[in-house]
This record gives C-alpha cells, structure tokens and sequence, in this order.
C-alpha cells in the first residue's frame, strides 16, 4: 500500500513530492500509434483530451544514439538495433548528395539477388 | 554485404513507390536508414 | 530467397528450416514494414512542409515504428 516505503518516507514523499491538481501538471498521454498502410482500418480517438501532455518518443533522440547505464535489466536486442541506427543516422545526418551507406554496399550488388 | 546491399535495392524500390503515390522524394540517406532498419528488423 | 538467406543468417541451428509459407509471410511482412517505415517518413516530412523526405524525418518516427512492429 505504501509502495514499499515506510510511514516516515512516505509522509516525506506526499508532502514534498506528490503532485496535486493545483500544479496545473497534465495528463501524460502518448500519442495513439497510426498506421499508413492500414489507412482505412482505424481512426485516431477523438477522446485524446487537447489539454493532455503528449509525450514525443523523439523528443530526447539526440542521446539516442548510446545506451544508458542498466541495473539489473539488460536493453533488449531490439532496442541495441535501434541504438545502432540512431547512432548511423548520427553519422550521415550532414552528408548532402552520395550516400556513404550506398557507396559502402553498390559494389556487394549482385542483381540475381532481388 | 551481398544480401544487406539486396535489401537496400528492394527497399529502394518500395520507396519509389510510396514515393510517387504522396508525391515526394526520398533522399538517399533516408533510403539507407530504412534500409538498415529493415534489415535488422 | 534473399529473406531466407537473412533469416539463416540468424539461427542459432544451421539445421533450422523454415516453410515456404512461413517464408512468404515473413517476406510479406518485411514489405509492409519498409511500406509503412517509408509513409511514416513522408507523413513526418509533409508535416513540415517538405517535399523531400530525409534522415532525420525517418529518425522521428523510428520510435514508434519498432514499437508497432
């Protein structure tokens, strides 16, 4: 019930910490996922409140590009495949014209392949 | 290599083809990146 | 052919098999993903009144294109 805290902390917590209506803080809500391809098979909910805090999964991107310390819980498979495209987008965000990934690859092109 | 360059022409294609249907333009950069996501995925 | 190539690159067995339909699909799958990953792009891009798509349009929507898939 008092998440592990005892009575002293959790005095301290709800009385320094607990957010309460007058902070004016909205509701964090992210943003219903919409998919391209599948147009016509959902519509986005009308109910997403215009006074609720969206939250940006691209807001922090720039520090995307690294993992983050872990204690207990390693990152995922997944989510070290996303550092990593983080990271090459990084490295090619300036490059204007030829495309130093392409140029890598062209040469491996073998059109029997496709 | 062989196959990751595979995957960067097809998804180069598929691209042109969304590309046409919204009437935009991919850079190759934005091609390489789908690409390689792709590819991992 | 090319899937069936990438998938084996990932088996831990070599002697892993995989069906043809499970093959199809697969292939299927992946087409949608790079569909959806470009749109996605497009979408970002028009959102800003853009009318090319580039990297950092892709970056945006990452997120939450490997969260859907």
């Amino acid at each position: 019930e008092n998440w592990c805290l005892t009575s002293e902390e959790f005095e301290e917590w709800s009385r320094i910490y607990k957010l309460k209506e007058s902070d004016g803080v909205k509701e964090p809500i992210l943003p219903q996922s919409h998919f391209e391809t599948l147009e016509n098979m959902e519509e986005i909910a009308a109910s997403q409140a215009e006074d609720a805090h969206k939250l940006s999964l691209s807001e922090w991107r720039l520090w995307q590009n690294r993992p983050f310390p872990t204690h207990l819980v390693d990152h995922s498979a997944r989510c070290f495949h996303f550092i990593d495209v983080m990271e090459m987008i990084e490295l090619m965000r300036h490059e204007e014209g030829d495309c130093s990934y392409e140029l890598e690859i062209q040469p491996y092109l073998n059109m029997n392949d496709i | 290599q062989r196959l990751k360059a595979a995957v960067h022409y097809t998804v180069g294609c598929l691209s042109q083809e969304v590309a046409e249907d919204k009437e935009i333009q991919f850079s190759k950069q934005s091609i390489a990146a789908i690409s390689e996501i792709t590819f991992r995925q | 052919e090319t899937v069936n190539k990438i998938l084996h690159l990932h088996f831990r067995d070599d002697k892993t098999k995989i069906s043809s339909d499970a093959l199809l699909l697969m292939a299927e799958m992946l087409k949608v993903f790079v569909r959806e990953a470009a749109a996605r792009g497009a979408r970002q891009a028009q959102a800003e009144d853009l009318d090319r798509v580039d990297i950092e349009h892709v970056e945006k929507v990452l997120p939450q294109l490997l969260l859907d898939f």
